[in-house]
């Protein structure tokens, strides 16, 4: 049965759809057979795995959200053996809106996954910037939630809005939601705030923080503009190594559930 | 009469909440009488001057939008001398949903700021990292947008989007809207992305584009943590300065229209 996992987090710009591109890359390349969600409008994620915008113009997660439509219909493959995504389309801008009069508005992701995912061993669902419609869908449809956290003051400060949330969602929707844990994200050695940043989290979320830190490193950020993940990009690099290192310790703590 | 200003960008993490915290007290520190409306539900404008999550439970920019008020009955007074706030208050999370079958759903902050904002010479609108109804009803109510551009390949990508959603707003609710001006930020002269994003932005938007580059400087992210904006903080590091040339170049253009 396939795990599903919304990597979400309402600050901007902390890193998931970088995490969602590079950790799936990572288990796909550890043999695991793993489907991306695209549910932001903005479609890094698709674009990061180098569909192009054209690719682009209909179907997608839009479909799944709001015309019924099953993943076989809307999955693609990408050039990374054993990952596949649903990719975003334009669409999905005004899919919040049109869900709003919807009935069981936030149970159509789930309602769309269920007992469709047999051929897939991880899902990872990339998140909107914010706790609307969107995010809510991807939140109901998962069974535990990954946080990427930038080492910074403003990240730090929105975490008990977002633990809030989760709370919220597990009693009103989704009781066996679970955080997966968080990722410390643009780790820089150089920078004091980062090390405080660490200390806060870790001090507050324990063993729920993966000892994995992901480092700022320019090299991640180039990639997406060649429509690749960083492990295919440069695989040497830091941000490369961090990102395996992230999946071997996500399949260990998988294992020990 | 006051020149309202929305800074947005739905892409996340490219510098919305610092350049209007920053540029505020920059305009606030040349005599300019400034207020900020902090549309964010995250409230990171309302942490950044200083404003403490407990004076901030009720009230405020959801007050404007939902409940009425007027600007009079949710202005607080800020440390610095000439700038004042309407923070964000936690209430604001529920305020999209519940705008969406609100009658003149659009245009709620433009009617609770029309003719009450004579006080003031510049008003700035801090927006959440989305398309939504909150960022809609600030770019209905705005006369121009200002748009922090993070050097970055996402942050690039989204602005062709970004200018499309401008474009049907011009159409459909606020004629007069004008694209400010777009602010490059982050910029790090080590990073050769940077270099190809600046070329890019100013190859397509030409003077649209401000000469004075923010560069990344980690005692801006630092400046938050202390509830203070960078030019209380540090006025002599080289982002208080950026932000301080930013202002004077503002006011020049302004002066040229
Ligand atoms: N480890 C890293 N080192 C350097 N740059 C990084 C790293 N991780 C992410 N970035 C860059 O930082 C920016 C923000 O990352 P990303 O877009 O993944 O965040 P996000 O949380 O998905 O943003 P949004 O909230 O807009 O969805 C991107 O330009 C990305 O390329
Ligand atoms: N010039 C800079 N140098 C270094 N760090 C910066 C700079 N500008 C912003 N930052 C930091 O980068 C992060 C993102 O900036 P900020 O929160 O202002 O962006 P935003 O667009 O408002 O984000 P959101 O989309 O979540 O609203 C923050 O932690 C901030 O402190
Ligand atoms: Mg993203
Ligand atoms: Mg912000």
């Amino acid at each position: 049965k396939a795990r599903v996992i919304a990597v979400a987090n309402q600050k901007g710009g902390v890193g998931k759809t970088t995490t969602a591109i590079n950790l799936a890359t990572a288990l796909a390349a550890c043999d695991e057979r793993v489907l991306i969600i695209d549910l932001d409008p903005q479609g890094n994620a698709s674009t990061g795995l180098g569909l192009d915008r054209m690719q682009r113009t209909r179907g997608g997660s839009y479909s799944l959200l709001i015309e019924g439509a099953t993943i076989a219909d809307v999955v693609v493959e990408t050039d990374i053996p054993g990952l596949d995504i649903v990719p975003a389309s334009v669409d999905l801008v005004g899919a919040e809106l049109e869900l709003v009069n919807e009935g069981q508005r936030e149970y159509r992701l789930r309602a769309a996954l269920d007992g469709r995912l047999g051929q897939y061993d991880y899902v990872l669902i990339d998140c909107p910037p914010a706790l609307g419609l969107l995010t809510l869908n991807a939140l109901v449809a998962a069974n535990a939630v990954m946080v990427p956290v930038q080492c910074e003051f403003f990240a730090l400060e929105g975490l008990s809005h977002l633990m809030r949330t989760l709370q919220r969602i597990t009693r009103a929707f989704n009781a066996s939601l679970e955080i997966q844990g968080l990722v410390l994200t643009m780790y820089d050695r150089r920078n004091k705030l980062c090390g405080s940043v660490e200390n806060d989290v870790r001090g507050f979320f324990g063993d729920k923080v993966y000892r994995t830190v992901i480092p700022r490193n320019v090299r991640v950020s180039e990639a997406p503009s060649h429509g690749k993940p960083i492990l295919v990009y440069d695989t040497r690099c830091q941000g490369a190594q961090a990102y395996i290192k992230l999946a071997g310790e996500l399949l260990r703590r998988e294992r020990q559930r």
